[in-house]
């Protein structure tokens, strides 16, 4: 998986 | 989505407008801090850079926009239009103290070292602290109208709510972001001892006063 997470919250 | 984050994301849209409609109504800052409302702008700058990289759905992206706009409103409310109204003999908050380490710690403890994620951490600790200049405002002069402590509530509340939703996450979901974890349970216990004014205070209609 990637580092870093998708950011999808606001 | 699920029902306690939407009611998290509610929460925060109904504290910015009680905000900007108190402002607006009695067209007076009184009582709130503009160090605190200057963090959140930052915060929001910050966070969402993304707006321009990265398209989740019109619901992110509409909200993302007004609480980049309200945090920028509120700002120019406070410091320019009525800035004859902002109390800030009593704000004295360092907002350094906040900048400072969250600045540093987002460059040690990140998802990954690249601008677009530090700023991203960034957001997230110093959210997890901005609201301290303005608790440290209420406590300084002992009181808050009701209006600023339903603000107060609903925007405590939001990041209780997102725990929640942390927790339906991961166990749904198998999701987890560890750094918004952290910092939003910090963010939460930090309105902890407003709630409990708040809802032994306020919610029986007495103004929220602090013991002398």
């Amino acid at each position: 998986g990637k580092a870093a997470p998708d950011h999808d919250e606001l | 989505m699920n029902i306690f984050r939407l009611a998290g994301d509610l929460s925060h849209l109904a504290a910015i407008i009680i905000l900007l409609i108190k402002i607006w109504k009695t067209r007076s800052c009184a009582g709130i801090s503009g160090r605190s409302q200057v963090l959140f702008a930052i915060v929001f700058i910050t966070r969402y850079l993304d707006l321009f990289t990265n398209f989740i759905s019109a619901y992110n992206t509409a909200m993302k926009v007004f609480f980049l706009g309200s945090s920028i409103g509120t700002v120019y409310l406070m410091y320019l239009k009525f800035k004859a109204t902002y109390d800030h003999n009593h704000d004295t908050f360092r907002i350094e103290f906040l900048l400072l380490p969250t600045a540093l710690l987002s460059l040690v403890l990140n998802h990954e070292f690249s601008v677009m994620e530090i700023l991203w951490t960034f957001s997230i600790y110093l959210e997890s602290v901005a609201i301290l200049p303005q608790l440290f405002m209420v406590s300084k002069t002992g009181e808050a109208e009701s209006i600023t402590s339903h603000y107060l509530f609903a925007l405590g509340s939001y990041r209780g709510l997102y725990i929640l939703n942390w927790i339906y996450r991961y166990y749904f979901e198998g999701f987890y972001d560890i750094i918004a974890i952290v910092a939003g349970c910090v963010q939460t216990i930090l309105y902890c001892d407003f709630f409990y004014l708040y809802i032994t205070k306020v919610l029986k209609g007495k103004k929220l006063q602090l013991p002398a």
